[in-house]
């Protein structure tokens, strides 16, 4: 476990946090996106099919159980809390999440880490991860103001892939000396999606302005 | 190796 990991891995931690702490303390998701959620829970379920079965360190199962539990919860309150529910910008969160699937499947079983069943959905999920924040980033396009939660929620979650990087290059270099495309190439997408977002943020932070992203 | 390292991550 390197710094750059466990920032990143903490990074994460928190923007589940604030999302977390925007949802009960607001008792409102407005402006986040269900299908986005969504997306993270078929990731995290994908990717940690190995939670019973190998075992790393107790850091790695429980923040795996963390992951998988807070990701199940926040669907929950979007889809179910009584009051939360309601303000779920139905209309607005359009993107069509189910495409996305199906191309990351295939890609997957065209390019796996390993040709067996848990490999090809541990490929999956970390294709999936990559484009799992487009229904965010157009629903925040859509917005017309971000409240500060939300945003330090998008910018946490886009954050945490960016030190992962720092952290791989990082292995590479005083570790394994061994290229994994897979992460990589997928983390560098991910990350890219973010850049405008990013651009956005920070000059609405340095200007002490709302945040906004132009349509 | 490279798989095992790929798997001690989140």
């Amino acid at each position: 476990m390197n710094i750059f990991r466990l920032a990143g891995d903490m990074t994460h931690l928190l923007s589940i946090v604030v999302l977390l702490l925007k949802i009960r303390t607001t008792k409102s998701c407005a402006g986040i996106s269900l299908k986005t959620q969504e997306l993270y829970v078929i990731v995290f379920i994908t990717r940690y099919l190995d939670l019973f079965t190998r075992y790393v360190s107790f850091y790695n199962t429980a923040m795996k159980l963390v992951f998988i539990g807070t990701s199940v919860a926040i669907v929950w309150y979007m889809r179910l809390h009584k009051v939360v529910k309601q303000t779920y910008s139905r209309d607005e969160d359009t993107f069509k999440h189910y495409l996305l699937i199906p191309p990351c499947f295939i890609l997957a079983l065209l390019i796996p880490l390993e040709f067996t069943v848990t490999e090809i959905l541990w490929s999956f999920s970390i294709y999936l991860e990559a484009v799992a924040i487009l229904p965010q980033l157009l629903l925040l396009q859509r917005s017309s103001n971000i409240d500060n939660l939300t945003g330090s929620y998008v910018f946490l979650l886009g954050a945490y892939r960016a030190l992962y990087i720092v952290n791989w290059v990082y292995r590479f270099f005083t570790e394994t000396h061994k290229i994994r495309w897979i992460p990589w190439i997928s983390g560098l997408v991910q990350t890219a999606l973010y850049a405008d977002f990013f651009y956005y943020y920070i000059k609405s932070w340095k200007n002490h302005e709302k945040l906004r992203l132009p349509a | 190796a490279a798989k095992e390292s790929s798997h001690d991550e989140l």
